[in-house]
């Protein structure tokens, strides 16, 4: 799976995900990639986010949405957002994966369960980031 | 002045210092870096965040080293089906597809939904549809045949098992 999230010079942020799902996936099994919400998000008054992982537990626990959610109703970072659906609610339910994630102010999250995960990131004039593994 | 940022994601896994070798992580980080440097010199130079995020996603499925667009993985009965969305913040307008094949960019068939569309998501065959009739681009599929996602596919397609984008198999062998 591939995502970006991005903001524009006009505070305007957006979503993008792509997936040839999971290998040797069948009966037409679809990821939460495609499904809005689940696998991708975006709201110019929250976030927006890009889901990587075992699709099944991002569908059932609504990860893209559930962080916008927590933004809006509960005030929190887009840090503590991240990580309170990441790194808690999916590890408990055994969902591996996870997402980027960038708000109007332009704040990123990268955030994941999994052993790595392949990203990148760049901010105004500020040196490109890369990273593969955790830590 | 307003921030601009962008960040991209190629996927998640068991993915570890001791599973790439050092070619691999250089064509990995390389392959990241031009995605997200395109899209921020878009975004540098006034654009949207929706071009943004669809270029970067482009080149990314253009790269065989990710499971999307050329480089998707093997489907239980060895073919490809892609699934893709897009949502834009401003306008809460967005656009995604469903088990497509054959599909070049299914990124850029939900961008021709989001904008053409009245629906949401559209799904196989009736997705290819609409992707003629808005002129999307197709490939063989001898384009999105890759050796490694091969010899991944042959290690379980005689089980049930399906395997993430970077999961490597650890402790199982099939014969």
């Amino acid at each position: 799976t591939v995502g970006a999230v991005a903001v524009d010079s006009a505070g305007n942020v957006a979503a993008a995900t792509s997936t040839g799902g999971m290998t040797n996936k069948n009966f037409n099994r679809i990821g939460d990639t495609p499904i809005i919400g689940a696998g991708t998000y975006a709201n110019n008054a929250t976030c927006a986010v890009s889901c990587t992982g075992h699709g099944e537990f991002f569908i059932r626990s609504v990860v893209a949405y559930d962080i916008s959610c927590l933004i809006e109703y509960k005030g929190y970072t887009l840090q503590e957002a991240c990580e309170e659906v990441v790194l808690n609610k999916l590890i408990k339910i055994g969902g591996e994966g996870g997402l980027i994630a960038v708000n109007p102010a332009g704040d990123i999250a990268l955030t994941f369960n999994s052993e790595g995960m392949y990203r990148a990131c760049k901010r105004n004039d500020e040196q490109t980031i890369l990273g593969i593994y955790k830590n | 002045m307003q921030n601009i940022a962008i960040a991209i994601h190629g996927g998640a896994g068991t993915i570890t210092k001791n599973t790439l070798t050092t070619t691999q992580e250089i064509a990995f980080n390389a392959a990241l870096k031009q995605a997200v440097e395109a899209g921020h010199r878009l975004l540098a130079k006034g654009g949207t965040a929706l071009d943004a995020v669809e270029l970067a996603v482009t080149i990314l499925e253009d790269e065989p080293l990710f499971n999307a667009g050329r480089g998707s993985v093997f489907t239980k009965a060895g073919k490809h089906e892609m699934d893709a969305a897009l949502m834009c913040g401003k306008t809460m307008a967005a656009g995604a597809v469903a088990g497509v094949r054959g599909i070049k960019n299914p990124i850029k068939l939900t961008r021709a939904i989001l904008e053409k569309s009245d629906n949401v998501m559209l799904s196989g065959y009736g997705a290819e549809e609409f992707a003629r009739e808005h002129a999307i681009e197709f490939a063989p599929e001898s384009y999105f045949y890759d050796a490694y996602r091969y010899q991944q596919w042959c290690e379980v397609r005689d089980t049930n098992l399906f395997l993430m984008d970077h999961t490597e198999q650890r402790e199982q062998k099939f014969g």
